[in-house]
């Protein structure tokens, strides 16, 4: 463990934490795509299939506890918590999700280190997370109004993987033969993804103004 | 998971 991957680990958390503060507290999920939210549990049920083969640390499996478990509260306080449900708008998020769902699981068939199926199952995770944020960004272009916690929630969710890609840098030169192609390209993908998204949030930020993405 | 394994990541 380094530095780079624990500050990236707790970006991942805060990110959760602050999706389950707004959902829970104001009981409000405007502007929170379900798309990205159900794409985002299907990551982690496809990549923590170990989680009971593979015992790795405490703090492994007790963050991998925490992602699965907040990953499916989310999307079932979204579908059917009878106030939260409410301030779901489905007229607006209505990116195809199944549509990324489908190349990922392909390109896993083919582009994999081992084929095995917690290999490739692993290796779709990985492919999904990358665009898992898409239907996200999408909604938030189409309403214009950002309120700030969406906006942090999707700041921090870009910002851990970015932290992951200084963590492979961290470890490919302290590791011998740490070479993890696949994983590198799709969280360099996955951060670029954020890059438009990062421009406005740091300007909003800058200019202490609300932040508001090009339609 | 081998020692300079990704897979001891999230």
């Amino acid at each position: 463990m380094n530095i780079f991957r624990l500050a990236g680990d707790m970006t991942h958390l805060a990110s959760v934490l602050v999706l389950l503060l707004k959902i829970h507290t104001i009981k409000s999920c405007a502007g929170v795509s379900l798309k990205t939210q159900e794409l985002y549990a299907l990551v982690f049920a496809t990549r923590y299939l170990d989680i009971v083969t593979d015992f790795i640390s405490v703090y492994n499996t007790v963050m991998k506890l925490i992602f699965l478990g907040s990953s499916f509260s989310i999307v079932w306080y979204i579908r059917h918590h009878r106030v939260v449900r409410r301030s779901y708008d489905k007229d607006q998020d209505t990116f195809r999700h199944y549509l990324l769902m489908i190349p990922c699981m392909l390109l896993a068939l083919f582009v994999h280190e081992k084929f095995t199926f917690k290999e490739v199952m692993w290796t779709f995770s990985l492919y999904l997370e990358a665009v898992a944020i898409l239907p996200q960004l999408v909604l938030l272009q189409r309403t214009r109004n950002i309120d700030n916690l969406t906006g942090q929630y999707v700041f921090l969710l870009g910002a851990y993987r970015g932290l992951y890609i200084f963590n492979w840098i961290y470890r490919y030169f302290t590791e011998p033969h740490f070479v993890h192609w696949i994983t590198w390209i799709a969280g360099v993908v996955q951060t670029l993804l954020y890059a438009d998204f990062f421009y406005y949030y740091f300007e909003s930020w800058k200019n202490n103004v609300r932040l508001q993405l090009p339609a | 998971a081998d020692e300079n394994d990704v897979k001891d990541e999230l």
